[in-house]
């Protein structure tokens, strides 16, 4: 059980890192098309 | 004194007559050499041969079971490339089991003292005595489990020798797989990691981690967060080389030909020992120069400890009546406690530090989760360490977790950390991402790890707190058994 709430832990976590990395490649993205 | 003239000539055990005498009676305990959760390894002197023997001090209250399994697997082991075991001493509360020497320590050591990775040479010479010691540990069925740089020791002669066999494993004919996570996270091979069952190629693959741990000084993954670490092992393609055009194509060879994911195509320790990068590897002598390099530093280093522990001393005794805090805090930058029981071992010091000070993976250390209640009862006992003991022993991994998070929370008083929002957001509310300004993503970004540990910490505190009065009452039943 421990293990089962460990891996949803960092499985969100990682969810969450991805989205924001995107996020945060989406914003280069657009800066550079802008520039 | 023939034993002395003859160095090569290997203490067997420990003579009957030492046995039955007290440990400190037998032998001179000389510096201390490391420290771990189990307890502290000295150097010790043994009086009746002049030899030198290796002392690891346990306490008894401590995992029994754990030692008594390395010991039995040290004890049915006979190789030059497996640390030998001479004999155990109970004393007080203390379990001391003498061991052989590995003047030179651990090859991790080495390359942290001497600050430099090995070369290819002589990378090719250690694995080539480690997979010595692989093929003979695979042969009798069992499995180290836990082979990386700092279970791997040097003797002066430069022959590596498999060390450390507290969560080995014995595979029996009715057991072909294992099912029990056991291992130190960035060396763990992607099958352990999924508990899908693994047997002794799974050394193989962690063998394959510490040749780029040599060549590279820290092994792969070694600079993300170490769960992050187990979750990417069975996902991502092996590992690789970071910069594949520094290593010959027979080393990268090699290699890959331990990182394979599928155990069934790894290859074994004997068909390793035919690969052309080991077959052709330099003799052992080759290391002299290395660990001759590394000796003298270390000594160097000591001889400026106790240059150190002299001038506070020193201080000390020129005005004894002020409270000087001063001296107190500058040696504290080891473990001035250990510096200073040690009292005439004062000048091991160092040893102590460059545990201390080394990089993160070498502050994780073997995490050993049962996922099953399977088979055997040794692996009960594995798990009844960490909770029964009256001293609990943390995994070093969480103990990461409990530095990062201190860390994030030092970050968090001097309120250089706005972005920290404590939980994630639902995913229906990614959107509001879009709302962010970069720098504010950013600081999320960085707030994450810290966040994770908490949350990590906080459920291991959760289910320990379920787990203790359980361990509690088969504690009191087991006493009031021995009772009986």
């Amino acid at each position: 059980l421990f293990m089962k709430e460990l891996e949803h832990i960092v499985k969100s976590y990682e969810a969450y890192r991805q989205a924001l990395l995107s996020e945060v490649e989406a914003r280069k993205q657009r800066q550079q098309w802008y520039a | 004194v023939q034993m002395r003239n003859h160095p090569r000539r290997q203490l067997k055990k420990l003579s009957e007559d030492s046995l039955t005498k007290q440990p400190e009676e037998v032998f001179d305990v000389l510096e201390k050499l490391g420290e771990g959760s189990y307890g502290c390894v000295f150097k010790a002197h043994y009086k009746e041969t002049g030899e030198i023997v290796a002392i690891k001090q346990v306490p008894v209250e401590s995992d029994l079971q754990e030692i008594i399994k390395e010991i039995s697997i040290m004890q049915q082991c006979n190789s030059p490339h497996v640390v030998r075991y001479y004999g155990s001493y109970f004393k007080n509360s203390d379990l001391w089991i003498v061991m052989e020497y590995c003047g030179a320590g651990s090859v991790s050591d080495i390359i942290r003292i001497r600050n430099k990775t090995l070369t290819e040479e002589e990378i090719a010479t250690i694995l080539q005595s480690t997979l010595k010691g692989l093929e003979y540990l695979h042969f009798m069925r069992k499995i180290h489990r836990d082979i990386k740089a700092g279970n791997i020791l040097l003797n002066s002669e430069g022959q590596a020798k498999l060390a450390d066999f507290g969560v080995a494993g014995q595979l029996t004919d009715t057991m072909a797989k294992r099912n029990t996570v056991i291992g130190t996270p960035f060396w763990m091979a992607p099958e352990v990691i999924q508990e899908i069952g693994y047997n002794c190629v799974a050394d193989i693959w962690s063998l394959g981690i510490t040749a780029i741990e040599m060549a590279e000084g820290k092994p792969p993954y070694a600079d993300i967060h170490p769960m992050r670490a187990i979750f990417m092992i069975p996902t991502n393609d092996p590992p690789k080389f970071r910069n594949p055009d520094l290593w010959s194509s027979e080393f990268q060879q090699f290699v890959g030909q331990c990182l394979v994911k599928n155990p069934e195509q790894r290859a074994t320790a004997t068909q390793l020992l035919q690969h052309p990068f080991i077959k052709f590897a330099k003799p052992s002598s080759t290391l002299r120069a290395l660990i001759t390099d590394a000796m003298e530093i270390k000594l160097k280093r000591q001889e400026e400890a106790e240059q150190r522990e002299q001038d506070a001393d020193d201080d000390d005794n020129s005005d004894e009546d002020e409270v000087d805090r001063g001296t107190m805090v500058r040696a504290g930058t080891g473990d001035s406690g250990t510096v200073r029981a040690a009292g005439s071992l004062g000048g091991t010091a160092w040893t102590m530090i460059e545990h201390d000070t080394g990089t993160m993976q070498s502050q994780l250390g073997t995490m050993v989760i049962n996922s099953d209640d399977d088979d055997d009862e040794e692996e009960a006992g594995t798990m009844k360490r960490r909770d029964e003991t009256l001293q609990p022993v943390k995994p070093s991994f969480l103990e990461y977790f409990e530095q990062k998070e201190k860390e994030a929370n030092l970050h968090n008083d001097a309120g250089e950390n706005n972005a920290d929002n404590r939980r994630l957001p639902a995913e229906a509310d990614l959107e509001v991402l879009q709302t962010w300004t970069v720098e504010e993503l950013r600081l999320r970004l960085a707030s994450l790890d810290p966040q994770m540990e908490q949350e990590i910490e906080e459920i291991h505190q959760r289910y320990q707190a379920k787990r203790q009065p359980i361990l509690d009452a088969i504690e009191a039943k087991k006493r009031r058994q021995q009772n009986f």
